[in-house]
């Protein structure tokens, strides 16, 4: 059974692409089959994996219905195939706007392929616009990346808040199945009070008939690291660039609990 | 002479917030009277000083020819005037987008008070729209806060162009001033990389005449400290919340390295 991940956060700078990668990377580890998506104008993702862009890109099969997914998908490592962004996917949410079906432009592409994989990962950009809205009506499941910053919280309950006014209309069955906090410094005051508040909202939601109603806080969180920064710079994943490190080894503990959550739900 | 500041980069989660905050409070506490405008519907700068949003925000300002800057400003500080945001911001950019002389409304609306002060520091959003351009027509100088990461320098770029695109026909007097390295963890080999090859773009392009011929990289670095993500939660600046920390040291020295850096423009 495919699952479908849409990786999302409209706060900039939180850690969804370093956890897009790496976690995509740390499955196909454990034999999933993955395909991950890159659906931010910023094209980051073809960086991390060290690929070039591919000629055809998510913008063209969102653009065009007669290109299929076939056609841009690309193999960016041993069980990982990879459809990259580019730069002028940043047109496209005024570009799509006139569209009839503007927000399954990507579901429908998707359909056809969905039984060759395990995992379909999709990497949002840091907004909350047709991108993104076409991210929540392929996915069935959002993980959302946040910092453990007083700020963040606030961050989260307004992204709740959208999700679950979008989805309503669009993808009922849509679920907000974790939270993943990253750079994560674990002695500090601030970040234990985070994840209280965080961990008290989501309790006080267990009976409610919400998005989140059975959202964890994924384990463990993602220890701030500098080695998860430099490996984008050398085009690799965690794990080529340093699998023994503490990035690596929460990320592989965090691909563990996102294969585990999926028996709860 | 005062001095118009935007404090700009459409990346998000890079420091400009808490560099708005925290650069105000140290020119404060150095004699300096300052107006800090909030441009970003996310209203983090209300939060930042433990203030009330005002019953009349930047938004009045920018939508109602006939609304005063005098009656949105409040007191933050002894010697800092804050003008507020709120969310229904976030609307602005499409009801603004009519206006005949939508690039200017602010700079319109700071005009009359400019003699006042001896900064104005606007916060931007993280996004190069009708908000950011704005500040960009109302500022002469830009400081770009940024992180020490491989991706950073990427956007950096990418900004930069824009601006000087936007810039070209809108205000031809604006000039980049400063980066400020906010989160900076210094004895990371990758921080020194990034820093290097900023400071090679720099040096290539004093020849040139563009907005960024004499931009610096601010002294000193703002070091990674998790007081500065705590005092917020408090609604204080650093100077109020731990004024003897390294947060406050490296925003107390950034302050005196803005206010030289004009000597020299
Ligand atoms: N655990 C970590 N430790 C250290 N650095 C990290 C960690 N996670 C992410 N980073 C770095 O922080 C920066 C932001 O992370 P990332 O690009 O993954 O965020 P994002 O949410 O995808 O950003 P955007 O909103 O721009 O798409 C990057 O430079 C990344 O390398
Ligand atoms: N030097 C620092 N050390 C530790 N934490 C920091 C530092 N600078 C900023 N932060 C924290 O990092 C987060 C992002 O900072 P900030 O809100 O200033 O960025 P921003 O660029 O204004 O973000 P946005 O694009 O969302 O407006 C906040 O939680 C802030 O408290
Ligand atoms: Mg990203
Ligand atoms: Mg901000």
């Amino acid at each position: 059974m495919t699952r479908v991940i849409a990786i999302l956060n409209q706060k900039g700078g939180v850690g969804k692409t370093t956890t897009t990668v790496n976690l995509a990377a740390a499955l196909a580890e454990m034999g999933k089959r993955i395909l991950v998506i890159d659906l931010d104008p910023q094209t980051h993702l073809g960086l991390h994996f060290g690929v070039e862009d591919a000629a055809t890109s998510v913008y063209d099969l969102l653009i065009d219905d007669e290109v299929p997914i076939t056609d841009a998908r690309i193999k960016a490592r041993k069980r990982i195939d990879l459809v990259t962004s580019e730069v002028d996917l940043a047109a496209a949410e005024s570009e799509l706007v006139s569209k009839t079906d503007r927000h399954d432009l990507l579901a429908k592409k998707l359909a056809p392929v969905l039984h060759e994989y395990d995992f379909v990962i999709i990497d949002c950009p840091p907004s909350l616009g047709l991108l993104t809205i076409n991210a929540l009506a392929a996915a069935e499941e959002l993980i959302v990346p946040m910092q453990t910053h007083f700020l963040a919280l606030q961050g989260v309950s307004r992204l709740f808040e959208t999700v679950q006014m979008l989805v309503g209309g669009l993808n009922p069955k849509l679920r907000v199945s974790g939270v993943v906090l990253c750079m994560h410094e674990r002695n500090t005051k601030l970040a234990r009070e985070v994840v209280d508040d965080l961990q008290g909202f989501f309790d006080s939601s267990r009976e409610n008939d919400v998005p989140w109603k059975n959202c964890v806080i994924l384990d463990p969180p993602i220890r701030r690291n500098v080695k998860l920064a430099e490996a984008p710079s050398f085009g690799q994943t965690i794990f080529d660039y340093e699998p023994d490190c503490a990035g690596a080894q929460d990320y592989k503990k965090l691909a563990e609990s996102v294969v585990a959550c999926e028996m709860q739900n």
